[in-house]
């Protein structure tokens, strides 16, 4: 299933609204430090079902929703959604007949979470075990984060194995 | 699992060992497993020789040799069991020109069936890409995509 | 030594305050203790607000922005005791050009005074420095160094 | 004291004798990856009296001394030399009529140091004390190896201290 379009809104630096329609092929994101950049691969990680609020630089996931700048005032909710096209038909079979799936991930500062699938509300659950059967999940070497690709050669022998583990 | 677990190292091992001298332009590496009797707590030893080079410990490679070389180890896994994307942040960085070149060509080869999105500040990286976003704040603190063609970029 | 401490962290601390929006063309930063009373223990905090942006906390910043920042520091501290030399090898890696403009013009400023040698990949920083020195191996694994001359390297 | 010049044989991947003039201001060193210009920076280190060998990138001190190459067999011995010049003299009296100051340092594979000032041997006391004197030792803050200068802004706030401490 190849990702159409990633939409984000309230997340981090992204305060407006944004579409990002994604091609096949390579895409290169570019733009100066501090634009945004590195904040797109954290909503996609994070509407893939990312729980540790570490791993998307934050210190709780709270953080994650617009704070609020010189000009603007800080939200209320992180809006994240993932548009995959199901072309190969890779889908589970609940989703046979979409020619679209979309995964929605909300996240409001009272702490509560919501998850849809073709905006249906659902559990975080449905979400993994979908991203599972599609074998369309993060897994950690088709997501490298900047900075972290020294952590392979620095890493003990024994840290290195999830590598494997997760290709078998 | 233990089965598929030496499966899938020998299969990433060998493949490792073909695109490492590619993305080096010669040289040889390999995997080796610490220990080859327990397949459940192994550690994975990596052993590298650059072109030309005498065989060492990776600590004293340089900069670029590591990241070129978990580079090679990344695109060997995902050669065995792509993903239908990989997004990839900046992991040119530390890459002089011509190996940013051989990355590239690769990463091109493995588009051809998965989505590669990939953040660079490199202008040869940009080039030879299929689509171009920029991301850009004029209003401090508000992010905002734009489509970018790369004489824009450039000028 | 509590005393210079305090007294050297001061000094250090107001020169960031200047250093940091200087380099970051706007906001604000400062150095805070997080224990005024015990000096010889004390940890030290970095608060940042990028221009235009809210005060956060130091992890949310993007690399770019934390390895400015950190150069906002190193700068702060070297103009307050300045070593008669100052070797920084790829530093300027993960920033913009635009970044990089400004880290080139307070290195030249402040090696009026010291020596500074710079490892760089970045054609802007070699642009602007005083002497270039190429390394070279044209035999595998035998290192030689080169004066170059700018468009030796462009060519 | 300025650095006039550093000279290396036998060190890392300088297994033919270089000799690096530096001048005032701002040089720039630049090259393909794996060339050897963080070795220069690992060799200055060392000369100014760098005993951590994992400091240096490597596991003993022996893994400093040119190892072999396709082309060439390993050394049995690592030197640098550094050159100082005595223009503003900072120079302890000692040294207070050298127009210039040169210190080297030896590894041979034996595990045998040498250490000399202006080719005269003496013990790696009299070259710490030297630096110590002339403030020209390799402080925290005017030395960044490569990829550290994010330890900065990662490292807990008691790990920070030693910056001001070494400035104080
Ligand atoms: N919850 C939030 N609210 C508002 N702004 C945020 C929030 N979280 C992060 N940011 C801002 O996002 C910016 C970081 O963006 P990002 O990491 O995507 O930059 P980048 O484009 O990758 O830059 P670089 O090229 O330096 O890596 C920081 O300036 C940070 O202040
Ligand atoms: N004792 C040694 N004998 C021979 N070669 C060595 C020795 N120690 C290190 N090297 C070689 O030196 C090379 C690393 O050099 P260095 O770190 O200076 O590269 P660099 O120019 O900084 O590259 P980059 O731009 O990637 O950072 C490695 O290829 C390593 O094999
Ligand atoms: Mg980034
Ligand atoms: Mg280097």
């Amino acid at each position: 299933m190849k990702i159409r379009r990633v939409d984000i809104l309230g997340f981090k630096s992204f305060v407006d609204r944004i579409s990002l329609d994604l091609q096949e092929g390579v895409t290169a994101i570019l733009g100066p430090n501090g634009c945004g950049k590195s904040n797109i691969v954290d909503a996609i990680r994070w509407v893939m079902g990312e729980q540790n609020a570490k791993h998307l630089r934050g210190r709780s996931m709270e953080d994650v929703i617009f704070g609020g700048s010189e000009t603007r005032k800080p939200l209320g909710m992180a809006e994240v959604s993932i548009v995959f096209g199901n072309e190969d038909g890779l889908a589970p079979v609940a989703f046979r007949d979409y020619a679209e799936i979309m995964v929605t991930r909300r996240l409001h500062r009272s702490g509560e979470s919501e998850y849809l699938i073709n905006k249906s509300p659902c559990r975080l659950l449905d979400i993994t075990e979908l991203f599972m059967d599609t074998g369309v999940g993060a897994r950690a070497y088709s997501v490298i984060e900047q900075g972290k690709i020294g952590m392979i050669l620095n890493a003990k022998p024994e840290d290195r194995r999830f590598l494997i583990e997760e290709a078998a | 699992t233990r089965k598929r677990f030496r499966e899938t190292f020998d299969l990433v091992n060998a493949r490792f060992q073909e695109v490492f001298p590619r993305l080096f332009r010669g040289g040889r590496a390999e995997l080796s497993l610490t220990d080859e009797e327990d397949l459940l707590e192994t550690g994975i030893e990596i052993v590298v020789q650059p072109p030309g080079k005498k065989l060492q410990s990776v600590n004293l490679l340089s900069g670029g040799e590591k990241a070129l070389t978990a580079v090679a180890l990344i695109f060997s896994i995902f050669l065995i069991k792509p993903s239908p994307f990989c997004l990839l942040d900046e992991v040119d960085a530390p890459l002089d020109d011509a190996n940013i070149g051989r990355f590239n060509e690769m990463i091109h080869e493995m588009a051809q069936n998965s989505q590669f999105i990939i953040i660079t500040h490199s202008k040869r990286t940009m080039e030879v890409a299929d689509t171009l976003y920029g991301v850009t704040m004029e209003e401090p603190g508000v992010s905002k995509i734009v489509s970018v063609r790369l004489n824009d970029y450039a000028a």
